[in-house]
């Protein structure tokens, strides 16, 4: 996956994301693709989330899966998680919470319930870094402010990193693949430098919804494991959600 | 990770969304939370059936493939019941919900939806 929260010139926020699952299991040798990739994208949904007749929140997900991975509160924030790999990863937590041991939150109901009830960046951000977790994760959560954009980088017990912008700094975007941002990427699988060789390229001063989307669509920002792309702008009340295709010759990963 | 024809250079002009690397535009759908969770999801399901059946079935075949057994089919669909209960509310109603809609065993439905949590082995 990649996700990225970006500010433009006039201090508006994006959020944009690409969601990669389905790697090792199973290759459809024929066409090229993963299989689990390939039967997720029918099951991709965008969902307007309504109480008393108004929209809560909105999201981009798989149908059947009640959990959130994309979502976007109007007006006041946008979430995405990547996955994080760990040895004390997510197995460990199942293990203790089929034992019984019950303190930590699944991922995606805990990205859920922040969508649902949060009311402001800062809230949705002590969520998000303080909820004891069943599986490490990074959290990528944007406001609807100037500056309010951060990488939250979780273990399953507490929160490792939280990287913010600093647009004083120069630090108009962060983005994150599935590697703690202050280590490099496996070299095999390093997305990082191409799409911020993109960013760095676009520059603040021409970053928009469109610009985002090229980077995302750029080998292999974009690859064989991308079911979709959406792209969030909390100020325009923008959600949208696009299914992808990676045809040959396209990495794997 | 320059691997050219696999990597590019910035693609530019690639929205509006068209060409290969477009499928389509993500549907949209309401879900009602002032409904009984178990109810919210049943529009949603009802019309994408088809693609999460043979999205579970993968997982299934899959799963025999590597463990050369069913047991751990069985074992999901036999133990994981017992535990929805467990999840914390409307979760558990909603997942109950979703397999009720689908047709889909109960234990099958909760696997899909900690697949994130069991997949970082």
């Amino acid at each position: 996956c990649t996700s990225v929260v970006a500010e433009d010139t006039s201090g508006k926020l994006l959020h944009a994301r690409n969601l990669d699952f389905g790697l090792f299991l199973g290759w459809d040798v024929k066409n090229s693709t993963w299989m689990i990739s390939e039967l997720l994208k029918p099951l991709v949904v965008n969902v307007n989330f309504q109480r008393n007749n108004k929209t809560v929140f909105v999201s981009t997900g798989f149908a059947g899966y009640v959990g959130m991975l994309t979502g976007m509160k109007p007006g006041i924030l946008t979430l995405t998680m990547n996955e994080r790999f760990s040895l004390d990863g997510g197995y460990i937590g199942v293990l203790e919470w089929i034992l019984g041991i019950r303190q930590g939150a699944w991922m995606s109901f805990l990205t859920r319930s922040v969508l649902e009830n949060a009311t402001s960046y800062e809230e949705a951000k002590t969520l998000l870094s303080k909820t004891v977790l069943l599986a490490p994760a990074y959290f990528i959560l944007g406001g609807n402010q100037s500056g309010e954009g951060c990488v939250i980088t979780r273990s399953r017990q507490s929160c490792l990193d939280i990287w913010e912008l600093d647009i004083q700094k120069g630090k108009w975007y962060v983005l994150e693949t599935n590697y703690d941002h202050w280590k490099p990427p496996l070299p095999i699988d390093n997305r990082r430098d191409p799409a911020m060789k993109c960013m760095n390229r676009t520059t603040q001063k021409n970053i928009s919804i469109a610009t985002i989307y090229d980077m995302l669509s750029t080998k292999p920002v974009l690859n064989k494991l991308t079911t979709y792309t959406t792209v969030m702008s909390v100020s325009e009340n923008k959600l949208e959600g696009y299914l992808r295709d990676c045809p040959d010759p396209c990495m794997p990963w | 990770q320059d691997v050219p024809p696999y990597t590019e250079d910035c693609r530019s002009g690639t929205y509006p969304p068209s060409g290969p690397t477009y499928r389509g535009d993500v549907s949209w759908y309401t879900v009602n939370l002032d409904q009984p969770p178990s109810d919210r999801w049943r529009k949603i399901i009802s019309d994408k059936k088809q693609p999460l059946t043979a999205m579970m079935q993968h997982i299934k075949d899959l799963t025999k493939y590597i463990f050369h057994t069913e047991k751990l089919i069985d074992l999901v669909d036999t133990k994981l019941p017992g535990l929805v209960g467990k999840l914390p509310p409307p979760f558990d109603e909603e997942i109950k919900g979703i397999a009720d809609e689908s047709g889909l065993p109960l234990g099958e439905v909760m696997l899909f939806n900690i697949f994130y949590e069991i997949f970082t082995v």
